[in-house]
């Protein structure tokens, strides 16, 4: 389903030029569990950006089940993206002036389904992460910990086959890290693509194979 | 220096009232350090922000070095904030627009301290967190564990008596961390007062005291 080759990502910060990602390549079958580890700057998030159409490559190719990346228009990109990813933002990026089930139905707004169905779906997504009393809060009305299980709902309520998660846990204690973890064991349990960046061991250990990236390169890929 | 009485904080969400502190008594000496601790949602930022003169008390006193806050006026609350309160957000709140080491020069500027010398101390502060190399960089060219070291570097760079850290480590691999846990250990040992927010049970044994909260309330004090 993934398939990147000589990927390189370079950001232009007025005269200086840095190289995010210096040459990844990485294949990821449909229906695995990929966890990516690495020191804070060594490219994780560049690279899940990338895999996740948000982001381009400077040079080289990547291929989402089959379809050449670089081929494919704004459009072409968004659709992509909307119907068939889910992320996770390390940043959360919820929009502050909608409530958290608006957050969650946004989404399925983008794919044009109903109003009734859209709330019925996002009250059950924020329902399994814990959420189901906090529906109507904004953003800034929730913890840290609960706007990362909204941004959490939505990643997942598209039903999306591959989903991106930028530590999904990094703001949670360990009962609603359990949560989240359980969920995505029940997605993977049901052939989703899971590709999720953590710094915490015993959540990298939950995944099938453990690739380490360290200043833009992979360095080691454990299965 | 910390003196907090019976205090609540109920949040309004349209019809909905949900409090936050529901009658917490909490006493803070010179120069300890205390680690707060506590499920998601349980009232940890609200307490900080109330700590950190940022949020006021629905009901009961608050007095900091033996001032009663309730009795300040937001300039007064500004001043103290400013020049005694070290803050590390949770979702850090850097300014999108400043470079990283102009973000960490802002609490100088309000000090109307001199250009050059707030450059030459807002460098150092970078330095001392590892990003000595991305003082032009903005919050949205560095990666997310920098931006969370770019805002301890602020938190810091005034030299404050208390030290407010709300998650500091969330976003951090464990070389990261081990470098912001070094130095609150190094500003505690030169007499700050330090209060440090946490999910990471091996963060939290750092501190000498462990603040259990839950649902609003203090459940547990332990030393
Ligand atoms: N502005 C607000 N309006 C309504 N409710 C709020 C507001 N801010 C916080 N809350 C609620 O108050 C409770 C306590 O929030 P707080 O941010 O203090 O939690 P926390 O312990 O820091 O959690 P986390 O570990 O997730 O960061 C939460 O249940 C939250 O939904
Ligand atoms: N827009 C940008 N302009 C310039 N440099 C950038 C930009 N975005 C990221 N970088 C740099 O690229 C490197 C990789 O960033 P990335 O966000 O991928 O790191 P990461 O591995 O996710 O780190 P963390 O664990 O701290 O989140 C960092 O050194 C960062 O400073
Ligand atoms: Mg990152
Ligand atoms: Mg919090």
């Amino acid at each position: 389903v993934i398939e990147l080759i000589g990927g390189r990502k370079t950001y232009q910060t007025g005269a200086l030029s840095f190289e995010a990602l210096r040459g990844v390549d990485l294949r990821v079958e449909a229906g695995e569990y990929v966890a990516v580890i690495g020191p804070s700057g060594s490219g994780k998030s560049t690279l899940m950006h990338v895999l996740g159409c948000l982001d381009v490559l400077t040079q080289g190719t990547y291929r989402l089940t089959g379809h050449d990346v670089g081929e494919l228009d704004e459009v072409d990109l968004a659709m992509v993206r909307n119907t068939q990813i889910g992320f996770v933002f390390q940043q959360f990026h919820l929009l502050t002036s909608l409530s958290a089930v608006q957050n969650v139905e946004l989404p399925l707004a983008y794919r044009g389904i109903g109003r009734a169905e859209r709330r019925a779906l996002a009250v059950e997504a924020l329902e399994r992460v814990g959420l189901g009393d906090r529906l109507e809060n904004r953003p800034g009305q929730l913890s840290g910990g609960q706007q990362q299980r909204v941004a959490f709902a939505r990643a997942l309520v598209g039903d999306p086959a591959m989903i991106l998660a930028d530590e999904p846990t990094g703001n949670l204690d360990s009962t609603s890290t359990e949560e989240v973890l359980g969920l995505l064991d029940e997605l993977h349990a049901a052939g989703r693509t899971i590709l999720l960046i953590t710094h915490e061991a015993d959540v990298a250990a939950r995944a099938a194979r453990v690739v380490r990236v360290l200043d833009g390169l992979i360095q080691e890929d454990a299965r």
